[in-house]
């Protein structure tokens, strides 16, 4: 029996809404310590991986490790059913062949109920290894947004440069060419302001701009992106949550 | 042009 109930359902509308429109069929794998997802793109460019962890609901409980399969426009549609503020309970039995979720808006004594029905998919689980990175970012993911949604305008890849104390993001398309540059700066006041670089070795990344702006997305989870660059591994853009995280893994483009 | 690299080059199945 799987029973997660969100103290708010904004959260798992937000988790969804940030990776729902670059993949559509996932399973969600619930354990005692939480729920874990994975999924690649269609494309295969891009893989997303979600653990929401125990701390992440008000209440959870999971006796037998259960599997579920859903497609998230299916899933969206009827989270889009439930207001923000309800708390959000989804309910499955040990060998489900739909999930339950109720929503419960507790002041107005309102409780919604929709089932969705599950489905077997086949996907590979992907052994995500800790890589070595080169290159660790912290920064508002509002202005990492900005950024994508601005370059993206001018051509199909974003180029990433990373030196000492630069990162400069550029693009060069047939109307023209853009480039935004930023520095490392610690605000005191808005420490959510703050762009922090670690750099153990300069990078300089092409990806795909159409990837970009389907993980921008995510930043609806949380105010802070952390971005982690290699020159031998695919990128990692990652939203913290209270417990867990949504991250994306981007493969670069290389210059044969 | 640069060419795209898939991310199953990175990854293996567990």
């Amino acid at each position: 029996m799987l029973e997660a109930k969100f103290a708010e359902a904004s959260l798992f509308k937000r988790i969804i809404d940030g990776f729902k429109d670059c993949v559509s069929l996932v399973n969600f794998q619930c354990k005692e310590d939480g729920i874990i997802a994975q999924a690649v793109d269609d494309s295969r460019v891009l893989l997303v991986s979600l653990e929401i962890g125990v701390e992440a609901f008000q209440e959870y409980r999971c006796d037998h490790p259960v599997t579920l399969g859903m497609d998230l426009g299916s899933l969206s549609k009827i989270l889009r059913c439930g207001n923000n503020s309800d708390t959000l309970t989804l309910i499955a039995d040990d060998k489900p062949d739909s999930i339950l979720l109720l929503f419960e808006d507790t002041q107005r004594e309102r409780i919604a109920e929709y089932s969705l029905k599950l489905m077997d998919i086949d996907a590979d689980f992907l052994k995500i290894e800790d890589l070595q990175y080169d290159t660790t970012l912290m920064m508002p993911s509002t202005e990492f947004s900005k950024v994508v949604k601005d370059l993206s305008q001018l051509t199909d890849s974003i180029n990433i440069m990373v030196t000492k104390e630069t990162i400069k993001f550029v693009a060069e398309g047939e109307i023209g060419t853009g480039s935004v540059i930023l520095k490392p700066v610690m605000d005191m006041e808005k420490p959510a302001e703050s762009i922090k670089l670690e750099m153990d070795q300069p990078v300089d990344l092409t990806f795909g701009a159409k990837y970009l702006l389907d993980i921008v997305k995510g930043s609806a989870l949380s105010d802070r992106i952390g971005i982690r660059l290699s020159s031998e591994a695919p990128a990692l853009f990652q939203f913290d949550l209270s417990s867990g995280f949504l991250q994306f893994f981007l493969a670069p483009k290389f210059n044969d | 042009k640069p060419r795209q690299k898939s991310i199953c080059t990175f990854f293996s199945s567990a």
